[in-house]
């Protein structure tokens, strides 16, 4: 209120304010399923039938905060694409964890595999 | 290379098989070698992201069908071992992430001499293990077709013996080692039954031997060995040949790996902890009071 500025023009706050506000479209993690008879597969993956791989969409906001645990450097992406050089990026949103995945196959030879593997499933999104 | 669509001629291999076509494209993905062995997903998910058309993954190449009764057996292992999503179980200790089945690929049945003596020769090929995947435990699953009643107990022992090639002699295989031990249980309630072989075949397949032949003579006696020992007792049990489960540890980078859930200084009696065990229900019921209460 001692900036006779802002006072007299309560937009510049609302417009100051709305840099920090999350973005509409915000970064999450959406869900994904697929099935691998899409794929043709299901003649060799005999478990599981169906299979979440997750996928990470949304914008990500200039001034990221700890919710994203996104490191520094990803505010000063956002600062060279703005500021300095635009044909730089801006960060993406992208996942941050995975969990592994149990598949039962059928090997070429008629054996049968049960193996796991890492990261098949995203479950958490980041911005960097 | 040539970047042109589907079928390229002056690409050959890139179809032959799918490990071929994973090493390729790995020399010019810059995957670790290897990685395509390792992982029996991504030779194919190469091949679908390389042929972009609608045609691309339909060139599976042929499989082999495997023995129903192996197949059933692993559905109920995967389903012990992963949760409906597929996730895998976290089990206190548990070290293994690879399960392999094995069906004799060759097996002999020698005509039953005196008494019930069966004797089969198997022929096993682990061509499908990869350097990485390091064995944990070896088991011999047997099923078996009996004509005796249910509710009755058998006592069968069995004589096993791993057969080599003496490829210098050319003459017959010779015996480099060979196993004796019984099995006791009641027929009524079992469908699998497990023989721990892996102290037999430890020594082979640390050396990369992918070929494991064996001899397996076994007799069948119904009731309690300690009281009654005569062969009036035989009884005349169909054993199936057996398959073989190793249970593996692959340490490549695409498999999952658990960290030692004991924390430090504390280690389970024996690398795997309770593994998915024939008829015994869903899982360690004691693992589910532990979460229980952890919950």
């Amino acid at each position: 209120n001692k900036n006779p500025a802002s006072a007299a023009s309560p937009h510049n706050l609302g417009e100051y304010l709305k840099q920090f506000a999350s973005p509409q479209h915000e970064c999450e993690l959406h869900n994904f399923r697929l099935s691998f008879s899409q794929l043709h597969w299901d003649r060799w993956i005999i478990a599981p039938h169906r299979y979440s791989p997750q996928f990470c969409r949304g914008d990500c906001p200039r001034a990221l905060g700890h919710r994203y645990g996104s490191p520094v450097h990803t505010m000063v992406q956002t600062l060279i694409y703005e500021r300095l050089d635009p044909s730089v990026p801006r960060p993406s949103c992208v996942p941050a964890a995975y969990s592994p995945l149990s598949v039962l196959t059928i090997e070429p030879d008629g054996s049968i595999a049960y193996k796991e593997y890492e990261d098949m499933i995203a479950t958490k999104c980041t911005c960097r | 290379r040539s970047r042109g669509r589907g079928d390229s001629e002056d690409a050959p291999g890139f179809l032959a098989a799918p490990e071929d076509a994973a090493r390729q494209l790995s020399a010019v993905l810059q995957l670790p070698q290897g990685a395509g062995a390792a992982h029996a997903l991504l030779p194919p998910l190469l091949r679908v992201l390389r042929d972009r058309g609608p045609r691309g993954w339909q060139s599976e190449e042929p499989r082999l069908q495997p023995d129903s009764r192996a197949l059933r057996y692993m559905k109920r292992l995967y389903r012990m071992s992963a949760t409906r999503d597929g996730i895998p179980k976290e089990q206190r200790g548990r070290l293994y992430n690879t399960v392999r089945l094995f069906t004799p690929c060759w097996e002999c049945e020698h005509r039953p001499g005196k008494g019930d003596v069966h004797s089969v020769d198997l022929l096993f090929n682990l061509d499908r293990v990869t350097a990485l995947e390091h064995l944990l435990k070896s088991v011999l699953l047997y099923s078996f077709d009996t004509s005796v009643p249910i509710s009755s107990s058998i006592t069968c022992i069995c004589h096993l013996s791993l057969k080599e090639y003496d490829f210098s002699s050319q003459v017959c295989p010779g015996i480099s080692h060979s196993l004796a031990f019984s099995l006791h249980f009641d027929v009524g309630k079992r469908k699998w039954v497990e023989m721990d072989v892996t102290s037999f075949l430890q020594p082979l397949i640390a050396t990369n031997r992918r070929n494991v032949h064996m001899a397996l003579n076994f007799t069948c006696l119904m009731g309690d060995p300690q009281r009654s020992t005569g062969l009036e007792n035989a009884v005349n049990v169909t054993l199936v040949p057996p398959s073989l489960l190793l249970y593996l540890n692959d340490t490549s980078e695409q498999a999952y790996h658990r960290g030692s859930s004991l924390g430090p200084g504390r280690k389970s009696s024996s690398p795997l902890v309770a593994p998915p065990k024939g008829d015994r229900g869903q899982g360690n019921p004691r693992g589910k009071r532990a979460s229980r209460q952890r919950r």
